[in-house]
């Protein structure tokens, strides 16, 4: 296909500030129904990810602060990656989201594999 | 396409006990590097799943047991459902795993939008 992660990406991103809580971490995944937290600077510069399943192992490892569990190397996409090269990304990784960030590490999107299941149920 | 859950789903399935606690449930999330567990009873019917979203949610929430988290109207799938079927039902509900069950409720595989993002990495 010549279908791009711009095609198909979502734009309605929830983010987090660095140095927050566990629990409210925990508490905008819940209200926001949302299983990848991109954590950004004061600037909006992407820092890290924390997902709902750092939250699991924080429970699991007893861990008391954000920074235990945040992800500082992130893995992400660019606009005009083709969708196969976004899938094979997070396959490779064994992750299920990708930050999409411009050449600034701005956060413009999110691609996931629901993103890419959504294509794949309307064929 | 043809293809159908059974050619793609996983038969390496991860399952907990109902009763056990939360940190648990979290311990086996984090030791297996899997984001979601269907519960079986004593004779290994699916009575329920727990996802990494559910302990984020218990944690967000303050919630003590994995009764209060588990999932108990469990979405499925069947070995000769189309994978477009799967994919539209876990769109539909806005989840990412189905487990797949036979004619006795005893589960036989998983299938998840990383299953199915492998198929398109693929192309
Ligand atoms: C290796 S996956 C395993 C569980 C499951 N497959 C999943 O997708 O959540 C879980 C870990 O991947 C990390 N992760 C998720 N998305 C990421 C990304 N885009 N870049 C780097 N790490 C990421 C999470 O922070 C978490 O520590
Ligand atoms: C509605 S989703 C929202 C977050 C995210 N989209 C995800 O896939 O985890 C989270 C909820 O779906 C539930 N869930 C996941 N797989 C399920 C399935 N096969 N059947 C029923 N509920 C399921 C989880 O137990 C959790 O309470």
């Amino acid at each position: 296909s010549h279908t791009m992660v711009s095609d198909i990406m979502t734009k309605d991103i929830t983010t987090i500030r660095e140095g927050i809580s566990i629990e409210d971490a925990a508490r905008v995944m819940y209200e926001r129904e949302v299983t990848h937290l991109p954590v950004v600077s004061m600037n909006d510069k992407l820092v890290g990810i924390v997902t709902s399943w750092d939250i699991s192992r924080a429970v699991a490892l007893k861990c008391r602060t954000l920074d235990e569990i945040m992800i500082t190397n992130v893995i992400t996409s660019r606009l005009d990656d083709p969708i196969e090269l976004a899938a094979r990304r997070m396959e490779t990784h064994n992750i299920s989201a990708l930050p999409v960030v411009d050449e600034h590490q701005k956060i413009i999107g999110v691609i996931n594999s629901e993103s890419i299941n959504k294509l794949v149920g309307s064929y």
